[in-house]
C-alpha cells in the first residue's frame, strides 16, 4: 500500500511557477488529479461530535477549498482504502500508528501530511461550526486540508494557514491570500458558462425613494454563481443549485437570459431548446401564463417569430431596442416594438460585431452573451473567454473603433474570478 | 469522562493527566523550535520513522549566548556567555514571525506565543519554502520594530475598493 500511494503521488505533476521575491522558480508538487476522495475512517472518530456532524464538517472544509480552485472533492464511504486520497481521523497520544505522537490537551491540534491524510488530537475540545466556545473543527479542518493540498504555513494576518489556532470569528472564510496561494499552485477555475445577466430589482431606501439594483448571475449547467462584483469574487457558498434559486425554468442548460426594458415593458426571459420561460420576479418563479392565456413554456417560434431555435445566446440591447439572438455564425435582431425580425437580418456575427484586430472574434457559436451594467459594456463568452463589445464611449474616446467592435479577446477568470465548480455532491449539503 | 457541566458540554475540561507539556524554560523552548524547522528545516514524513525522533539536544551551556538571557517567573537571568548561535537565530525568526521585538532572548511574550495553540505541522520543511508569503511583492521586509513579516502591498480587493 505504501509503494502504491507513492507511485501515486510521483504522478502528482510538480508545478514551476515564479517566486517574484527572488526572481527564481521554485518546483512544488500538488495533485495531478481534477477530483480527490476523501473519508473519515472509522477507527479515527471523534467521541465529542456525532460521526454525521464530523462528516458534515469535513464536506464543508473541502467545499470551502473547492469553491476556490479546480480541484473536486468527494466523499467515499465505499471504495478501498487504497484509493482514497485523504483518509482523516481523530486520536489521542499515539494514534491511527502514527510517528507523530499528539500531547494532549492543548498545544498541537492537528497534523497533516502533503498528499496524505490529516489526524486530529481528540484531547482537544474540537466543537461544531454553530458553536462559539471550544475550537471550530471546520477552521481546523480547513489548515490541515491546505496542508494536504501543498501549502506551508503563511504568516499573514487572516490568513487560514497562520500556524497558530486563532479563536473562530463569525463567518470565517478562506482569506484572498489563501485564495491565490493555492491558485499558484493549481491554477484558478476556468470554464465556459450557459448564461450570465444583471438581474435589476428594485426597492424602496430609507427615504422611501425607489431604487433600482442589480446582481449578477453566472449559470453553468445545472448550478448558477453569483458574483460580487465589488469583491471580485463569487458569494460565499456558492454555486447553488438552478432549481433551489429560479423555480419553473429548466433545471440545467439554459440556453439564454433576456431583459427586455424599455419605457412600455419590463420582463425577462429564460430559454432553452424551442421554448422560452418568463420569470415573475415578485413571485420569485416562471409564470404559468402570459397575458393571453398561453400557457409556458411557450415556443420561442410562437412569442419570437422568424427566430431560430435552440438559439445559442441572445441579449436586449436598450439602445435600439432590439433583442439579438445568436445561432452559429448569424445574429437575429429582432424588433420589441414591431414584434418581428428587423430589417436586412439575419447578419453573420462577424459583420454587426466585427474584430478590432483581424481575426481575433468569436465567428459564432456564442455561449453567451452579457450586458454588464458595472461595466456599461456588453460581452460575449465563448469557452473560457470574451470579447468586449466595442461602447459608445469607447468610441467618444477613439472614433476609429468600429461600432458594436469587439476588443481582443480575453480569459473570462481574469474579468470574473474564481467561479468554480464543486462536486456534484456537495451542491447540497 | 472530561468533566463538564454544561448542558451543551462547552465547559468541558480537559483531563489534567492528557495536559499537553508546556515550554517553560531553555530547554523545551529549542525542543520547540527543533521540533518546528525553526533551528534547521525538518523532514516531515508520515511514513518515516526518524522524524519524531530525537531531536537535538543541547545543554544549558551550549545555549547561552553573550546577552542572552532567560526568562523564569517573570524575571530575566543573565546567562554566562556560551555560544549557541543557531538557536538564537532560531530564536529571532520565530519571534519576527511572530510579531514580538525580535531579541534572541526567552522572555515571557516568547514563551507565551511558543504555548499557543497550533498546527503540527513544521514551520520549516526540507524542500518546501520558507513560511513568508511572498505573493503580491517584490519585497519581503523584515521591520525592526518586530512587527509581523508581511507581504509589502496588499492587493486585497475586499479592502476597500469599489465600484460605481
Amino acid at each position: 500500500k505504501i509503494r502504491k500511494k507513492r507511485f501515486l503521488q510521483m504522478l502528482a505533476a510538480p508545478v514551476r511557477y515564479k517566486d517574484q521575491a527572488n526572481q527564481g522558480s521554485t518546483v512544488r508538487g500538488a495533485f495531478s488529479k481534477k477530483l480527490l476522495k476523501w473519508r473519515l475512517i472509522g477507527e479515527g472518530y471523534s467521541s465529542q461530535l456525532s460521526i454525521d456532524e464530523q462528516r458534515y464538517v469535513f464536506k464543508t472544509a473541502f467545499r470551502m477549498w473547492s469553491e476556490v480552485m479546480p480541484l473536486d472533492f468527494e466523499e467515499d464511504l465505499t471504495s478501498p482504502m487504497s484509493l482514497i486520497d485523504v483518509k482523516l481521523g481523530f486520536g489521542r497520544g499515539r494514534h491511527l500508528g502514527c510517528t507523530r505522537s499528539f500531547d494532549g490537551s492543548g498545544q498541537e491540534f492537528a497534523h497533516a501530511w502533503f498528499l496524505g491524510d490529516i489526524h486530529f488530537d481528540d484531547d482537544e475540545h474540537f466543537t461544531a461550526p454553530s458553536s462559539d466556545s471550544g475550537i471550530s473543527l471546520l477552521k481546523v479542518a480547513v489548515h490541515e486540508i491546505g496542508h494536504v493540498l501543498g501549502l506551508s504555513h503563511i504568516y499573514q494576518t487572516g490568513s487560514i494557514m497562520q500556524p497558530n489556532y486563532i479563536p473562530q470569528e463569525a463567518g470565517f472564510e478562506l482569506d484572498w491570500t489563501d485564495r491565490k496561494a493555492i491558485q499558484m499552485l493549481y491554477g484558478t477555475c476556468e470554464g465556459s458558462f450557459d448564461a450570465v445577466f444583471d438581474w435589476i430589482w428594485k426597492e424602496r431606501n430609507q427615504y422611501g425613494e425607489l431604487v433600482l439594483r442589480y446582481n449578477t448571475y453566472f449559470f453553468r449547467n445545472a448550478w448558477y454563481w453569483l458574483y460580487e462584483n465589488r469583491k471580485n469574487r463569487t458569494r460565499y457558498g456558492d454555486p447553488v443549485t438552478v432549481s433551489l434559486g429560479w423555480h419553473g425554468i429548466p433545471a440545467e442548460g439554459i440556453d439564454a437570459f433576456v431583459h427586455v426594458w424599455t419605457w412600455t415593458e419590463d420582463a425577462t426571459y429564460f430559454f432553452k431548446g424551442t421554448q422560452y420561460w418568463r420569470y415573475d420576479s415578485e413571485n420569485d418563479q416562471a409564470y404559468i401564463k402570459d397575458a393571453q392565456g398561453n400557457q409556458y413554456p411557450r415556443l420561442i417560434s410562437e412569442g419570437f417569430p422568424k427566430i431560430p431555435s435552440p438559439i445559442n445566446t441572445a441579449f436586449f440591447d436598450r439602445r435600439d431596442q432590439f433583442i439579438y439572438f445568436f445561432k452559429d455564425a448569424h445574429v437575429y435582431a429582432f424588433d420589441v416594438k414591431r414584434n418581428m425580425v428587423a430589417n436586412h437580418y439575419p447578419k453573420r456575427i462577424i459583420d454587426v460585431f466585427p474584430a478590432v484586430v483581424r481575426n481575433n472574434h468569436p465567428f459564432g457559436n456564442i455561449d453567451a452573451a452579457y450586458y454588464a451594467y458595472t461595466h456599461n459594456s456588453i460581452f460575449l463568452f465563448k469557452g473560457k473567454e470574451y470579447w468586449k463589445v466595442v461602447s459608445d464611449k469607447d468610441r467618444q474616446q477613439n472614433p476609429k473603433l468600429p461600432r458594436n467592435g469587439l476588443f481582443l479577446k480575453k480569459n473570462i477568470s481574469e474579468q470574473w474570478t474564481d467561479i468554480c465548480n464543486v462536486h456534484s455532491s456537495m451542491l447540497k449539503m | 469522562e472530561k468533566l463538564f457541566h454544561s448542558r451543551d458540554h462547552s465547559d468541558l475540561q480537559p483531563s489534567p493527566q492528557h495536559q499537553a507539556e508546556l515550554v517553560t524554560d531553555l530547554q523545551s523552548a529549542q525542543q520547540f523550535l527543533s521540533k518546528y524547522g525553526w533551528t534547521e528545516p525538518v523532514k516531515w514524513e508520515g511514513t518515516s520513522s526518524k522524524n519524531a525522533a530525537e531531536l537535538p539536544r543541547y545543554g544549558d551551556a551550549d545555549l547561552m549566548q553573550e546577552g542572552a538571557s532567560i526568562s523564569r517567573y517573570g524575571q530575566e537571568f543573565p546567562l554566562e556567555p556560551t555560544q549557541a548561535p543557531a538557536f538564537v537565530e532560531a530564536l529571532r525568526k520565530f519571534q519576527t514571525l511572530n510579531g514580538l521585538p525580535a531579541t534572541g532572548k526567552l522572555d515571557d511574550s516568547t514563551i507565551a506565543a511558543m504555548n499557543k495553540p497550533r498546527c503540527g505541522v513544521p514551520d520549516n520543511q526540507i524542500g518546501k519554502e520558507s513560511a513568508i508569503v511572498k505573493s503580491n511583492s517584490n519585497n519581503v521586509t523584515e521591520k525592526a520594530s518586530g512587527k509581523s513579516l508581511n507581504t509589502t502591498t496588499n492587493q486585497n480587493p475586499e479592502n476597500g475598493t469599489s465600484t460605481s
